[in-house]
């Protein structure tokens, strides 16, 4: 079996913390993938998931797709639901340490 | 546009005089003092332009307004950088004054002298982290300073209409300013 080839969408270069979050393109709600309580984290860093009581887990859950589709109307990505390949080479970006969370938001008009 | 909870801003009288100073123990060495210096300078004129404030800089740091310093891993402010890209810099929200950019990463002034694939447009975050400095939160527009990431090897320094419409809902229009100026240059680029 071939893996798809990723060199085309994403062609950011990205640094070690999220440089293997391309393994979860096209995960969607109830899917498990080892590892996704890294980008659970992630979604918990910038504001998406709330400080969890307990660890998060490896399951794409309900409350996990509410934050992707937070995720992204804010950063003005296609609203999906689930990790399609733009929404994980915005994650895998460089980006600013504040959090996406904790503002209101206002609309202009183009 | 967004702001922070509460739309905390520089309570300060008209017209808002703030003061900026680096680091003595916390910066980079592969950049001159005096190419920083520029690059910050460039990045508030261009919030200067747009709002009736001004920024000065001072060599007191301690009571600077606004205190930029580059820092490494864990610097004592409980958001810890992480190496080279991933968060690149945070800044805190008025009137807090802090804005921190991760010492590991390549900062560039010039992509033309600088080769790496993982090089940082020093101008474009510290006019983005200035945003924050001010009271503007991310927002969803692409195209704006205030969005949150940026790709290596990229320069977005320019303000945008969405910059310009949220930071002047807060302070108010620098009286020189003209809103064609700017749709000049967004009309020539969206042209281009």
């Amino acid at each position: 079996r071939t893996a798809p080839d990723l060199s085309t969408v994403i062609t950011v270069v990205h640094n070690a913390t999220w440089h293997d979050f391309d393994r979860f393109i096209d995960a969607g709600k109830g899917s498990h993938v080892n590892g996704m309580s890294e980008l659970k984290k992630y979604f918990n860093r910038f504001g998406y998931l709330p400080i969890p009581d307990k660890n998060f887990t490896d399951m794409f859950d309900a409350q996990f797709e509410s934050a992707v589709i937070l995720y992204q109307r804010n950063l003005g990505l296609p609203v999906t639901g689930f990790l399609d390949s733009d929404t994980i080479s915005t994650i895998m970006s460089p980006r600013c340490g504040m959090s996406d969370a904790s503002h209101s938001l206002h609309t202009t008009r183009h | 546009f967004a702001y922070f909870n509460g739309k905390p801003r520089w309570l300060r009288a008209s017209p808002l005089k703030l003061t900026y100073a680096f680091s003595l123990y916390n910066m980079i060495d592969y950049l001159s003092l005096s190419e920083i210096r520029a690059v910050f300078r460039r990045s508030f004129s261009r919030w200067e332009s747009v709002i009736p404030v001004s920024f000065t800089e001072t060599r007191d740091y301690q009571s600077a307004d606004i205190r930029i310093g580059f820092y490494l891993g864990d610097h004592g402010d409980g958001q810890p950088f992480d190496g080279v890209l991933g968060v690149l810099a945070h800044a805190f929200s008025p009137e807090n004054g802090r804005l921190h950019l991760d010492a590991a990463e390549t900062w560039a002034v010039d992509f033309q002298s600088v080769k790496s694939k993982v090089a940082v447009d020093l101008e474009s975050v510290a006019t983005h982290e200035i945003g924050h400095i001010l009271g503007l939160a991310h927002t969803s527009v692409k195209e704006a300073i205030m969005y949150p990431s940026l790709s290596p090897r990229t320069k977005k320094s320019d303000l945008k209409l969405d910059d310009v419409r949220g930071i002047q809902a807060l302070y108010g229009s620098n009286p020189n300013f003209k809103f064609s100026s700017l749709m000049e240059s967004e009309n020539s680029l969206n042209k281009a």
